[in-house]
Order: structure tokens, then sequence, then C-alpha cells
């Protein structure tokens, strides 16, 4: 009759370095925040899926977070969005890569899950998907915010290479 | 990447990731985080685990079924299953974190990196946010 929840939330180049007082309180808000939204789904009986996926939503909300809003911008200056789901009682899986529309992509992964025949879908196809089961769609713009735009820029301008590793912003 | 990783109260686990990727990426690159198996895994006979860091080395390593293997089929803990492979993602030159719970209400996490920022709670009262 235990039930227990645990949560990461990457947010790019953040070390005790770069990142101040302000910010560490903010992140340490955006975290209790969605750790919370599992929790009060856990305390009410409620499924370790549901609350997995009620703390994820939470997080691809908050821009402090690299998913859903406040993702990293692609090359192109896109955002491109990837998630899954797994129920550890039937091994039943859920997984989108490459939506570009879809508010929350834990949801759409889900639905995957359990309204379709597949595992993975991706790209167009998957946002279709979306459309038909009326998983929430969104203008990209949503995504989109000025601090990641900034570290794009910061990206391209240092020439890095295949990937921002040496920066850290994924 | 953000993820979830829960056991509830029936005792059942559930792993959820969501990511924009790398800054950057082209190509349609696609990272370890939406495999299953890679960046995201469940099994209520071994753990549910949640991934994040480079991904190119957590897709060869099949970081989150390898964790669940380990502890299915050789007995290991989780936080010891979960540092091997974490050593085995470092031996490729991959850097990241993971976070599991298994079925009788354990949590965990490990890292190779400067911070990663995690929380977690359980029935018995714990409530706690890290970041580095």
């Amino acid at each position: 009759s235990r039930w227990a929840i645990a949560i990461h939330g990457g947010a790019g180049s953040m070390t005790p370095e770069t990142m101040d007082a302000a910010g560490v309180a903010a992140h340490e808000a955006a975290l209790g925040v969605a750790l919370d939204a599992g929790t009060a789904v856990l305390k009410a009986g409620g499924s370790a899926l549901d609350a997995v996926c009620a703390a994820v939503s939470a997080l691809e909300d908050d821009p402090h977070f690299n998913a859903g809003r406040g993702a990293v911008f692609t090359y192109h200056g896109t955002n491109e969005l990837d998630a899954a789901v797994m129920d550890g009682a039937s091994r039943g899986a859920g997984a989108v890569c490459g939506v570009t529309h879809t508010r929350n992509p834990v949801s759409l992964a889900r639905t995957v899950m359990e309204k379709s025949p597949h595992v993975f879908l991706s790209g167009a196809g998957a946002e279709e998907f979306a459309r038909e089961q009326g998983v929430e769609q969104v203008d990209p713009d949503w995504f989109a915010t000025e601090a990641r735009w900034q570290q794009l820029q910061e990206l391209k301008a240092k020439k890095l290479g295949w990937f921002d590793a040496g920066l850290k912003y994924g | 990447t953000v993820g979830a990783v829960a056991v509830d109260a029936g005792g059942h686990v559930a792993a959820a990731t969501s990511t924009g990727g790398l800054t950057g990426k082209r190509w349609g690159r696609i990272g370890d985080s939406p495999l299953i198996g890679a960046g995201t895994y469940a099994d209520d006979r071994a753990a549910a685990v949640s991934c994040t860091g480079s991904g190119e080395q957590f897709i060869r390593a099949a970081v989150a079924h390898e964790i669940c293997a380990r502890m299915r089929l050789g007995g290991e803990g989780p936080q010891s299953a979960t540092e091997a492979v974490l050593a085995e993602v470092g031996e490729m030159g991959g850097v990241g974190g993971v976070i599991y719970a298994t079925p009788t209400g354990e949590t965990g996490f490990a890292f190779t990196t400067p911070g990663m920022f995690r929380a977690r709670a359980d029935s018995d009262g714990l409530r706690e946010v890290g970041m580095f």
C-alpha cells in the first residue's frame, strides 16, 4: 500500500556557477508544483500511470524545463517534441517524436498507448492521430521562449559541431 | 528532458519522459527519451525508469531496460543497477541521469552530470527537491 514518486526536470545549461539564488528558487518551486501534481493523484488512490502523466504534464507546461513550453530550438528554429509513457502492470507503451503542435506530448504518447494498436508514432502522422483523438493542439509559438532562442543563437555563433553537449542546453 | 516514475498503492509502476531534445539538432535527430527501453521503461517485475542525458549513448546502452533486466534477471538492487548502467554509458563517452521507482516503494536517482534537477515524495512523508 506504499506509494512513491520521483521526477526530473532538465533545464539546460544550469550549474551552481550559472544560476543565481532567484533561479534556484524558481526551479525548486516549479519542481515542487510538478511533484505535487503527481503526489495528489497517488494520495487519492490513483494509478502510477495517472501520476506520472500529471507530473510530466506540469513540467511540460512550465517554461523553465526543456519539454513542451520552454523546449529548446532545433537548428532551423522550430520546437520539436518527443515523449513516451509506459505502464509497468501491462507493459503497455506509447511514444511520439517530432511533434510540433501538441501541447502536452506525454498526453499524446498515452493516447497512442491506449487508443491505437501501435507504440511509436512520428511527426505529421502523430499529429494527425492527435487531432483525430481530440488531443489538445496549440500554435507552435506556445512552445517558444526568448531564453531558448538566445541559447540557439549562442550555439550557432560558437559553431560547436554536431551537438550542444559543450553548452549542455539539452 | 523531464520525466517521472511512480509506484501506486497497488504496487504498480509507471514511467513517462518528455523532451525538446538538443539545442540546434538537425536532420530529424531523435534521442533516447521517446524510445521505449532506452529513455523510458516500466515493468512491475523490476522498476520504472526515466532517463536524461546524452541520448546517443543512452540508446546504445538501452539504459532503462538494461537497469530493469539487471534487477529482474540478476537480482541486483535498483541503485546498484542504475549506477552500473550509467557507468557503461560513461565508458561510451556519455553522461546523464536516471530516476527509478520500484514496486516495493523505493525511489532513487543517479547522475554523472554537474546537476540533475529532481524531486521525490512518498507515503511515508518524504518530500524533497534537489538540483546539484
